[in-house]
């Protein structure tokens, strides 16, 4: 484990906890896509079916199990807390699943390393992770109006992202035969998406000034 | 792909 993954991990775990203490504490998920959350919890479910069948570390087993436990109960606080769901933007937020779903599963069915069960769920997932925020850009573009806690969840999604394809330059100069163009693609892909919100972040911090897309 | 070194990563 290098220093830019481990990184890269804990800015992907603070990004949930930071979701988890808004939900929780505010007892609001006003400004978060529910879509992209139910997305979360899919790519989830459907990389980590190696908990059945590999044991690689109890670091890997413990944050796999975090993030299937937590993205599950942000789709469970959303859907049906009787607090938390009353502030659900469903109007706003109507973004299709299938949309984004059936193109990555064709495309795992079609793009894969090996055409097994567990092997094109992997695929999918990277496949469906790489795009699974766009309804939560989406929604963030729509409603303009940004609380704090919203833009540091998206910023820490978007800095998790960086910090893996530094991770993977580390491990391509220093591992032997370590080549994956899915997941290379596919995770460069996910982070230009938030090359224009970092653009908005930046500029609202340096000009110390309430963050806001434009519409 | 599985069971390969990029499977420790989350």
């Amino acid at each position: 484990m290098n220093i830019f993954r481990l990184a890269g991990d804990m800015t992907h775990l603070a990004s949930v906890l930071v979701l988890l203490l808004k939900i929780h504490t505010i007892k609001s998920c006003a400004g978060i896509s529910l879509k992209t959350q139910e997305l979360y919890a899919l790519v989830f479910a459907t990389r980590y079916l190696d908990l059945f069948t590999d044991y690689i570390s109890l670091y890997n087993t413990l944050m796999k199990l975090i993030f299937l436990v937590s993205s599950f109960s942000i789709v469970w606080y959303i859907r049906h807390h009787k607090i938390v769901r009353r502030s659900y933007d469903k109007d706003q937020d109507t973004f299709r699943h299938y949309f984004l779903v059936l193109p990555c599963f064709l495309l795992a069915l079609v793009i894969n390393e090996k055409f097994t069960v567990k092997e094109i769920m992997w695929t999918f997932s990277l496949y469906l992770e790489a795009v699974a925020i766009l309804p939560q850009l989406v929604l963030l573009q729509r409603t303009r109006n940004i609380d704090n806690l919203t833009g540091q969840y998206v910023f820490l999604l978007g800095a998790y992202r960086s910090l893996y394809i530094l991770n993977w330059i580390y491990r391509y100069f220093t591992e032997p035969h370590y080549v994956h163009w899915i997941t290379w693609i596919s995770g460069l892909v996910q982070t230009l998406l938030y090359a224009d919100f970092f653009y908005y972040y930046f500029q609202s911090w340096k000009n110390n000034v309430k963050l806001e897309l434009p519409a | 792909s599985v069971n390969d070194d990029v499977h420790d990563e989350l």
